[in-house]
């Protein structure tokens, strides 16, 4: 699991599952790409939609769930994906 | 910006729109004149017009949802995920839902409807997430005021990608319509003017009318130039309804529609407020006049043919109002159009007259034109 920032467990495994649906709600392809999605090679696809996001919002591309990342993630925003859908 | 794949749009330009269910957190009227507005920010760029349906199946139809709400896009509660929008197309397409759970406000105390629709019709017309972070189209919540919204470049420019530009005549730059730098100058000569506001700023006397305002120093008559609104009070633009300063503090409020601002000086204390802070009824949607009066530190407020009492000690509204103004104020009369106290005295700016009341008689000790105050 990407590594996050120094947090206590509880802390840590509701960041983790709060992204873990924000990532599954706005950074996973819907349909015929989720089987395209699954089959990539070797990428872990979490740390994969990390980046996207991180690319998406400008921030640094890290891969982790880092305070950066986590403070996006809890900023009230549209529900529709921000990838292609 | 970004467009769906597929570049989906809307194959017509006359697009009818439905509100189906309301939210209980704001009046109807103001979910009408929120989504009104949101839906003319992407009419001013581009040649699309948005006709308002009340029955049956519209183009884009819009509503307040909670929870699984039977689009497989089921909302989370508080916070989180504010609403959602799908693109151009039959059936669902176009629709557009706001999570109820919301606290939706006209304003700044909760998410502001405005702000929110404008962006989920951008995906109702074509629109995408964008990445640029001072776009409308980008992903998360930041406050727009309604009035004098202007649609940002980045969203111009990818709602003409679809639609192409609104021309406004042949030749035209294709920019959404942006009032004219140098707004004409309204003949307050002419008799037949009133002002829309007048309010003491240091030492200085405003005259509001339009996008305009007049300077003057209280005893000198010369030296009197006009500026635009927009140039001193950006937020503002134009028609400012209301304004009095509170000296002895060194603050000013402005007031426009149900919002007001406070200034210290010529300068802007924050984002607007509501005038329902001041204890107004929800009836109340603009104030008419403000004067503040310095002997019992009191703010008269006039709606119509009505005042307002409030206590500024206090901070809040004196019961018994509003009273009837030309009751109380014997010799003036018709709607008040601006108020302000100079030296004793209460100038009421009625059409183009104005009204000198003394607080001591109790009466009107003169009336003179409204204009003559700006050297007419």
């Amino acid at each position: 699991a990407p590594t996050l920032f120094a947090a206590t467990p509880r802390t840590w495994r509701n960041n983790y599952h709060l992204a873990q649906a924000y990532l599954d709600k706005f950074y996973t392809k819907k349909g015929g790409h989720q089987v395209g999605e699954l089959a990539v090679r070797g990428g872990n696809s979490m740390v994969k939609k990390i980046k996207e996001l991180q690319t998406f919002f400008g921030l640094q591309v890290t891969g982790k769930l880092d305070q950066n990342t986590m403070d996006v993630i809890k900023r009230p925003r549209c529900g529709v994906p921000d990838v292609a859908n | 910006y970004r467009l769906f794949p597929g570049e989906p749009k809307w194959k017509k330009n006359m697009l009818t729109y439905r509100i189906s269910k309301y939210t209980p957190s704001m009046r109807p009227a103001e979910v009408d004149k929120a989504v009104e507005m949101a839906l003319r920010a992407w009419s001013s760029a581009v040649p699309l017009n948005f006709v308002r349906t009340h029955a049956g199946e519209a183009d884009i139809m819009i509503s307040f949802e909670s929870g699984d709400h039977g689009d497989s896009y089921p909302f989370d509660g508080p916070r989180g995920t504010l609403a959602h929008a799908f693109a151009p197309g039959e059936g669902l397409g176009g629709d557009t839902h706001f999570d109820n759970a919301e606290k939706w406000t006209m304003g700044t105390n909760g998410f502001n409807l405005f702000t929110v629709a404008a962006h989920e019709f951008g995906h109702a017309l074509g629109l995408a997430h964008s990445t640029d972070p001072s776009a409308l189209m980008y992903p998360t919540y930041k406050y727009q005021h309604p009035f004098g919204f202007r649609l940002p470049k980045d969203d111009v420019k990818g709602i003409q990608a679809l639609y192409g530009p609104r021309k406004t005549f042949p030749g035209k730059p294709t920019m959404p319509h942006v009032p004219s730098h140098k707004p004409s100058i309204p003949d307050l000569c002419d008799s037949s003017s009133s002002f829309d506001a007048v309010t003491m700023l240091g030492k200085e006397l405003l005259f509001f009318k339009d996008r305009i305002f007049w300077r003057r120093q209280v005893h000198l008559p010369s030296g009197i130039r006009p500026s635009t609104i927009t140039s001193s009070f950006p937020q503002l633009m134009s028609n400012v309804d209301a304004a009095y300063d509170v000296a002895e503090r060194g603050i000013a409020f402005f007031f426009k529609g149900p919002h007001y601002w406070i200034t210290r000086g010529f300068q802007m204390q924050g984002p607007p407020r509501t005038i329902y802070d001041f204890g107004f009824p929800r009836h109340v949607q603009r104030i008419d006049a403000a004067v503040y009066l310095k002997e019992p530190q009191k703010t008269l407020f006039f709606v119509g043919d009505e005042y307002y009492s409030f206590d500024e000690r206090k901070r809040k509204m004196e019961k018994d109002y509003p009273k009837t103004t030309e009751e109380e104020f014997s010799g003036v009369s018709g709607q008040i159009d601006a108020a302000v106290e100079l030296n004793g005295y209460i100038y009421f700016f009625s059409g183009p007259k104005t009204f000198k009341y003394d607080t001591e008689k109790e009466d009107v000790v003169s009336v003179v034109k409204s204009s003559s105050w700006v050297g007419c």
